[in-house]
């Protein structure tokens, strides 16, 4: 399974239509702070499928529409599409290409698209699971966290990622 | 069930063991099981970084303990990969040494697994084959730019 | 009690504006009152970096967090100072151009309050009067030299 | 009040004594990760009289003594010495120079000085209510926490500092 590509359209800060090709080795992400480099790796863990607030440092789902600027007016929808490409089914479909698309409007309602057809969180959910998505982000200033839990708690952490 | 998670847990211990001294540049490290009734209760995390006796994780001195977490991660990407694995400024702490041994395993890893680095060091980004620049625009909006590692003056 | 914590946060919140301000290049922020019955029942954060809508500091980035907590830190300074204080990287989170307006307010405090600050950033280093180098030996045992800036390679 | 020195001797991985003079504006710490540098703040915190475990990073009172390494055995004592010099009597003693030390041995008994003098816990710590002690330290990693707290907490902790 590799990754292509990421789009990302009016999610948090990326109002205007950005595009990232991913390198088959290391792809590295840099700017000042505020800039928007989280936001990208939230906007990873939001397409496949994360649907906790706190994971996207939101409090709504809608929170995750660009709000506005100084002379930019806020959006109405964010959409994120991950593109992967498999040799086999690993992702349990029988397409070498398989792009994930999530969007959101301020309404709170939520779409979930797989190879540009409506599917269900379901369906998402199986896919993000064949790529073990809980344990492929390592988010920002909680690499530790690891440390600190009780040696029980850590016990299911390990036999979960194991 | 437990058989099984004994046996993962075997290899995991391996692989932390290695991947530690190689981090720390020498140095020991155990994931030690706690025997229930019939079952592992939990999991105690023991190091000891080269030159120095065995330490309490409270112990670890800050960039000891993000090399510590680091090392338990890598590990697992050893033992059971990933496709792909994102990492926003894990090497925030680590001194200049420890960024390089630090970029030496994730170069190994990558032969297997597909990285997305967020980091402020340079050396990180220098082994990245592709390199993004995000800004943020005076209206708020972030923007991407593709650069190439020539054009990457230090942050 | 309360009109004199009253008076107290409304100096406080004028030197946070301030100070948040210097800190991020523009700006604002506040620290309001939350009423209960005849007393302050709490006090709100609500900051807005230059270029940006009004953020709950949840939203904020891990940059823009820790300069937004170095603001307020700073604002106590300058509202009640202290004789002398200690920093322990509380600058690893910040970019360059953030690590000198940092640096800025930092020499500015420093008239009244005494420094101790341990960091990895050159620019802040380079703001010292006295600087030491802490190295670890073998044996596991910590020692401490007197270092003159110019000897000081970047790390 | 001015902070002329510290001497720390047999203090965590501080096995042979070493002296640090104070510059009247800012002075400067670095080296590797691991080599000492926040044990250099834990020995301010703790001569000011620190009692809690978790702010020393260890959970016994004596484990702070140096506890040994490759060829280097174990030490009995820790001690810590904070030199101050003021003015006039902000500090409530009738001295030009304050000097506070602390011993801790093995058997966890702990030992404060004044100028040389036995004191008690109680007199170390009005030295400390005059510096503020408790907002001197800006701990590794925790300089954020301030923005996590309820507003509740806030007013607490901005009512004690302000
Ligand atoms: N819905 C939204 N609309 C507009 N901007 C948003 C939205 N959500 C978050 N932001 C903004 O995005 C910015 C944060 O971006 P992000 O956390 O990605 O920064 P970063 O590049 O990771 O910075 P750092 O180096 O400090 O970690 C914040 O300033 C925040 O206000
Ligand atoms: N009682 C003790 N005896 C000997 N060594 C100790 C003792 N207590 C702590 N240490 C050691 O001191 C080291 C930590 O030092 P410290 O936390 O000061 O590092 P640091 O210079 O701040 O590093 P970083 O840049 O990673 O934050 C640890 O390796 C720890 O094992
Ligand atoms: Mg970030
Ligand atoms: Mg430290």
């Amino acid at each position: 399974i590799r990754l292509t590509r990421l789009t990302v359209l009016g999610f948090k800060s990326f109002a205007d239509p950005v595009e990232l090709v991913f390198d088959h080795g290391i792809t590295a992400i840099v700017g000042p702070n505020g800039s928007g480099k989280s936001n990208l790796a939230d906007a990873i863990a939001w397409v496949l499928g994360e649907q906790s607030g706190a994971a996207m440092r939101s409090r709504r789902a809608e929170d995750v529409i660009f709000a506005g600027g100084p002379g930019r007016a806020a959006l109405g929808m964010a959409e994120v599409t991950l593109v992967l490409e498999q040799d086999g089914e690993e992702l349990g479909l029988p397409f070498h290409e398989v792009s994930l698309t999530r969007r959101v409007f301020r309404d709170g309602e939520n779409q979930y698209l797989i190879n540009g057809a409506r599917a269900r969180l379901r369906d998402v959910a199986q896919i993000a699971a064949a790529l073990r998505a809980e344990w492929v982000i390592v988010r920002q200033g909680a690499v530790d966290h690891v440390l600190d839990q009780r040696p029980s708690e850590r016990r299911d952490f390990l036999e979960h990622a194991a | 069930i437990e058989r099984r998670f004994a046996r993962s847990l075997r290899t995991l211990d391996r692989a932390f063991a290695a991947t530690f001294s190689e981090l720390f540049g020498g140095g020991r490290a155990r994931l030690i099981a706690r025997d229930g009734t019939g079952s592992i209760e939990g999991v105690e995390l023991v190091v000891q970084p080269a030159g120095k006796r065995v330490r309490s994780v409270q112990q670890l001195s800050g960039g000891e303990r993000a090399l510590t977490a680091v090392a338990l991660r890598f590990a697992l990407l050893e033992s059971s990969p990933l496709p792909f694995c994102v990492l926003d400024e894990v090497d925030a702490a680590l001194d200049e040494a420890n960024v390089l041994r630090f970029r030496a395993v994730l170069e190994r890893l990558a032969e297997r697994t597909q990285f997305l680095v967020i980091t402020h060091n340079r050396a990180t980004i220098e082994a990245a084959g592709t390199l993004y620049g995000v800004t943020m625009g005076e209206d708020g909006v972030s923007r991407v730019v593709s650069l190439r590692l020539a054009e990457y003056a230090s942050e």
